[in-house]
């Protein structure tokens, strides 16, 4: 058996299968798990609908763990499941969300990655595919996405940590997060993608200096919902365009999910600003996650406000 | 495959005043075995800009030295990573 699972602790991805399981069992008008492919070392990518079964409601992707050793980030998807099942009916915002919205999370997206950084190398990024002709294992998933995938150089060696993979969406995980995506767009109406650490809310785009159509749109939505975030313990979040904001990639899950048609896409860099990085302590999960979650709620409530 | 153990290494905190002070960073990427908390990777450090990253037991004295010697201000953040990778656990009740 995996052992127990808890929100207040970093969890192996025993325990995430598990306690996605348990999500399943105790709240099924609530949960259902959808298995949306396989990774390269044939683990299994499970994403969590939230909501009632209806298909056409507005939906909001949510992903976590997309770079392995940012553990905080599967521990705040974990947070928001068990959040929008407990506060449901008696929560005012979760209560209204739920009964008009559903939301798809994927607490782990570098299945393969996540294992390795708790088994053998807790500094491993990347996923951990085979490159050919290369020692070197793993492509950063964040650099695969197909936006502006090899406009930039320093991304085509396999043994650097933002190895961009031999082709666009060559990952399994890409793939398999991209077809489900396009396979539900007519529902999604944002996406929402959860990494650590530097305390920032990113927006599109982040391989080029131009800022999209809506900018002003989603920079307000950031403001506010950083705003809100800092209520609970004064947490300050910075927040902007990918490119201005930290520096310009290529290749992100954000680009591609705004190009695709997803206009209100947001990236979370969570806690904290360096003095422990990835190393988070365990105390400050739940702290992170609730001042994460007013923020999330914000943006969820928004967009069945103002989106069609 | 015994799992990878970061004894002693340490994550250092820079931040490049100049354009020289950036390319002595990707330099001493160049030739150590430095891993980049922030930014991802080494290319993308630039003046003014916040940078971590790690350095092995081995090859701290030397980055602490060459960053000494171009008068580059440093910080250390951790300093022995090892120890915090078991200190995250540092809650023991669910």
């Amino acid at each position: 058996t995996p052992g127990r699972h808890s929100y207040a602790k970093y969890n192996n991805w025993d325990k995430i299968v598990s306690w996605t399981e348990k999500m399943v069992h105790k709240h099924p008008e609530m949960v259902s798990r959808i298995k949306i492919g396989t990774t390269v070392e044939d683990n299994p990518l499970y994403v969590l609908k939230i909501g009632k079964k209806d298909e056409r409601r507005k939906a909001i992707f949510m992903d976590c763990g997309i770079h392995a050793r940012e553990w905080i980030s599967p521990a705040f998807c974990q947070w928001f499941v068990y959040q929008a099942t407990k506060t449901y009916g008696k929560n005012k915002i979760m209560t209204k969300l739920l009964d008009q919205m559903n939301f798809y999370v994927l607490p782990v997206f570098n299945v393969d990655g996540y294992i390795w950084s708790w088994t053998q190398n807790r500094m491993w990024r990347k996923n951990r595919s085979k490159n050919q002709n290369s020692k070197c294992f793993g492509t950063d998933l964040n650099r695969n996405f197909n936006v502006s995938w090899n406009s930039f150089p320093n991304t085509e060696n396999p043994c650097t940590e933002t190895y961009r993979g031999p082709a666009p969406e060559s990952e399994k995980e890409t793939k398999a997060v991209t077809d489900f995506i396009r396979n539900h767009l007519n529902s999604i109406t944002a996406y929402i993608t959860i990494h650590s650490y530097s305390q920032v809310l990113l927006l599109p785009y982040g391989y080029t200096a131009e800022l999209p159509p809506n900018h002003k749109e989603l920079a307000k939505i950031a403001k506010i919902s950083t705003d809100a975030l800092s209520t609970r313990y004064e947490t300050r979040y910075i927040y902007g365009p990918i490119a201005s904001t930290i520096y310009p990639t290529s290749g992100s899950s954000l680009d591609w999910a705004y190009n695709l048609g997803i206009k209100h896409t947001f990236a979370f860099e969570l806690r904290d600003k360096g003095k422990f990085g990835f190393l988070l302590p365990q105390s400050q999960i739940k702290p992170t996650c609730k001042e994460t979650m007013l923020a999330v709620k914000f943006i969820a409530k928004y967009i069945l406000k103002h989106t069609s | 495959i015994a799992p990878v153990r970061f004894d002693r290494e340490k994550v250092l905190r820079v931040k490049p005043q100049d354009e020289k002070q950036a390319n002595l960073i990707k330099d001493l990427a160049q030739t150590n075995q430095l891993d980049f908390w922030y930014p991802d990777a080494a290319h993308h450090v630039a003046p003014n800009m916040t940078v971590d990253f790690r350095v092995s037991e081995g090859e701290s004295q030397s980055i602490q030295s060459a960053l000494d010697q171009n008068q580059m201000h440093y910080e250390i953040l951790i300093h022995n990573l090892q120890e915090e990778i078991e200190k995250q656990f540092d809650v023991k009740e669910d």
